[in-house]
């Protein structure tokens, strides 16, 4: 069987939040080093990868590898229940038909139990090589959120351009055109609106910005993001969940997205 | 025109 708590609900909440309306149904993977789930969304454009590693859970059991087949919008609706300050246990049998999810407040005067019914999906599982990217950098999870949002204003697809001096979100469509530059800013009041950039060479891509809103639903996991790029390979956006700031949370939640490409 | 390629063309099936 599988049990697992962890202490806080808001956590697990946020992460399905994140993901739900990129991916309706997903498996995840319950195994002795943690919970993971792959998915694409429904178009294959996308591909979601969360991991949430034993370290995180407050207590954590699993006898056998087990795959949770869930509808995302559905778990959703469950956690949706929970308390600001639950903790949120999952369990679940051995080719069992469902999830058990229980919420308990901080004093344990508070018990809700509800079960979600398991789904068979039949998801195919891609391998995601562990690469060095070229270009890496580190902003507000929030600022980043706020730029997609003030590009889509303008057009649908964004060019994201690096240099040593910033980062540079550039749109045009019908209406007009429009960019922001960030610059590379260490000394800065606030740790959390540093933009930090790691890079090799100048890289300058472009992705669709209905892709980029998806993956800025994460925002609220944590103050913090990372976005890396490499010439014609997806990039990635990716959230420490559980963890304070840049430092490694004990999971992630990444998304990627392929660069546009010229016809 | 752009075009927008699937993920699943970038990383192999397991």
């Amino acid at each position: 069987m599988f049990e697992a708590t962890l202490q806080k609900a808001s956590t697990l909440k946020k992460v399905i939040e994140a993901i739900k309306d990129l991916v309706t149904d997903g498996n995840i993977e319950v195994s002795e080093t943690g919970m993971n789930l792959q998915a694409m969304d429904s178009s294959h454009v996308s591909l979601v990868s969360l991991v949430l590693h034993t370290d995180m859970f407050e207590h954590f059991r699993c006898d056998r590898n087990v795959t949770l087949g869930i509808n995302l919008p559905n778990f959703a609706k469950i956690l949706k229940c929970s308390g600001n300050d639950d903790s949120v246990t999952l369990k679940a049998q051995d080719d069992g038909e469902n999830l058990a999810i229980v919420f308990e407040s901080e004093g344990q005067e508070r018990v809700s139990e509800f079960e979600l019914k398991l789904m068979d999906i039949d998801a195919e599982s891609l391998g995601i090589p562990d690469q060095d990217y070229n270009t890496n950098v580190k902003m507000s999870s929030a600022e980043f959120q706020r730029i997609v949002r003030d590009m889509t204003v303008l057009g649908d697809t964004c060019s994201i351009g690096c240099t040593k001096e910033g980062v540079k979100f550039s749109v045009s469509g019908d209406l007009g055109q429009g960019n922001i530059t960030l610059r590379q800013t260490n000394s800065v009041d606030k740790e959390e609106e540093a933009v930090t950039i790691e890079m090799d060479e100048p890289v300058e891509l472009n992705f669709a910005l209905r892709y980029l809103g998806f993956f800025t639903k994460a925002s609220p996991l944590c103050p913090r993001v990372t976005i890396s790029m490499s010439p014609d390979v997806p990039i990635v956006v990716a959230y420490n969940v559980g963890g304070e700031k840049d430092t490694e949370g004990a999971g992630s939640l990444s998304f990627y997205l392929a660069p546009k490409i010229d016809e | 025109q752009q075009q927008q390629p699937k993920i699943s063309s970038f990383f192999n099936k397991k």
